[in-house]
């Protein structure tokens, strides 16, 4: 919130576009900026009203470089718009960046996803610190439901909830690295770094970084699914497989790779697989496995075949390892073996787990 | 090869960025040498960001202040 936590003081808020922009149609943009405001009415009692003339709360327009608030925008990029909190006068007021281009979909800024963020600033939010919340202030393209838990509570701690609600369904807060309950997807190296997924974000270890970098998967692949199953990377190949249901997507530095997505069933694999737990590959012999609930198979990656003799017992082969895993790594002749909240360091050469601790020791916890 | 951004071009960058969301007053800032108040707000930046927070202009606090965004101040008074 704004400090004071500044808020309108009647819930019937008016709001009035003064001008458009060139990009979309009209009704696009009236489109637009009707669901950006149905977003924050859905989930409180706030109720917004259209004026075609005179003074309204909320006074929405396009323009360029100083555009009459002494506030000015940048040209293009940068800058992409800013509202102002609730108050008289210009309090409450939007505006946009003419100088962006503004789209109905992912091609360009869009309009819908920035005027819902401004709008959030218009009603009382600041700033989110949760890279997953709608009011983080770096603009995300994603589909789907724009509010995350993290907005939701911000938006009702000042208005409250509607009394009537429609069924919403916000996007999770962004899992916290040093939550003692926390759980990986997927783990794998890319290039010397090593990224981990968990949601619908990815956690970045860089040798050279002493923090991690929490992103969205989508605010750097945005075709792959929010959610990772697994993966693993070749690095004689320089390539890191990302598997999803029964699709896997291959990655080329951070570069998407053509052709994919492909089938897992591609690999080798029976059409009864739907989804792969963990996969790890093991440099010391070109093999990859690929864990599925109870079960591993080993993949050859040198002839692309899947070896004969599995599916094999995770249980009889690992020792002291639980049965399933989420997530697996291969660092140094250890396997690191991920199940909930627990990490199994597992030496390949001695059949053993070696230690066990946190899952979330590798994020520094 | 593209020629890497300067240090004057990133300073620069990071003095605009400061100013505009950080409230970094200017006139203040010495040339060669990070003054408290940038190195101070650079650390209230990267706080913000869950970045390092080291006060200085290191690639990742350059490479988020490129990024595409909301121009409301994230922290600081409200007047």
């Amino acid at each position: 919130h704004f400090p004071r936590d500044i808020k309108w003081q009647n819930n019937n808020v008016t709001f009035r576009i003064v001008n458009y922009t060139p990009d979309l149609k009209k009704s696009d943009v009236d489109r637009a900026i009707r669901n950006a405001l149905n977003v924050w009415s859905d989930v409180t009692p706030l109720t917004f009203k259209k004026l075609h003339a005179g003074i309204a709360d909320i006074m929405i327009g396009f323009g360029t470089k100083e555009h009459g608030d002494f506030n000015p925008f940048d040209g293009p990029d940068g800058l992409l718009a800013h509202a102002y909190p609730p108050g008289n006068g210009i309090g409450g007021d939007t505006h946009f960046d003419e100088d962006e281009h503004w789209s109905k979909d992912s091609t360009a800024y869009n309009l819908f996803l920035v005027a819902t963020h401004e709008f959030g600033h218009a009603l009382g939010l600041s700033h989110s610190s949760d890279p997953g919340a709608l009011m983080y202030p770096i603009y995300n393209y994603a589909r789907g439901y724009p509010l995350a838990e993290d907005d939701i509570e911000g938006i009702q701690s000042l208005y409250g909830p509607n009394p009537n609600p429609r069924k919403v369904k916000p996007k999770p807060d962004a899992p916290n690295k040093c939550d003692p309950m926390l759980s990986f997807d997927a783990v794998t190296e890319l290039r010397g770094e090593t990224i981990i997924f968990k949601d619908r974000f990815y956690w970045r270890l860089h040798p050279q970084m002493p923090e991690p970098e929490q992103t969205l998967i989508k605010s750097t692949w945005p075709t792959i699914p929010n959610k990772v199953d697994a993966a693993y990377e070749n690095p004689e190949k320089d390539v890191v497989i990302i598997f999803s249901g029964i699709r896997m997507w291959a990655l080329n530095g951070y570069n998407l790779v053509e052709g994919y997505p492909k089938y897992i069933h591609k690999l080798g694999l029976p059409k009864t697989v739907r989804e792969i737990d963990a996969a790890v590959y093991i440099r010391d012999t070109g093999k990859t496995l690929l864990f599925v609930e109870e079960e591993y198979w080993s993949y050859d990656e040198n002839t692309g075949t899947m070896d004969s003799g599995y599916p094999r017992s995770i249980e009889d082969d690992f020792p002291g390892m639980d049965d399933e895993v989420d997530a697996a790594a291969y660092h140094y002749g250890y396997l690191y073996f991920f199940h909930e909240h627990v990490q199994y360091e597992y030496s390949y050469s001695s059949r053993k787990v070696m230690r066990i601790l946190r899952t979330n020791s590798i994020l520094n916890c | 090869l593209p020629l890497p951004a300067t240090d004057t071009d990133n300073r620069l960058l990071a003095e605009k960025y400061l100013r505009r969301y950080y409230g970094l007053p200017t006139g203040l800032l010495g040339s060669r040498k990070s003054s408290d108040a940038m190195q101070t707000k650079i650390k209230e930046m990267q706080s913000f960001f869950k970045l390092k927070v080291t006060g200085k202009l290191d690639d990742n606090t350059l490479e988020l202040m490129e990024m595409a965004r909301c121009g409301v101040p994230d922290i600081g008074e409200y007047n």
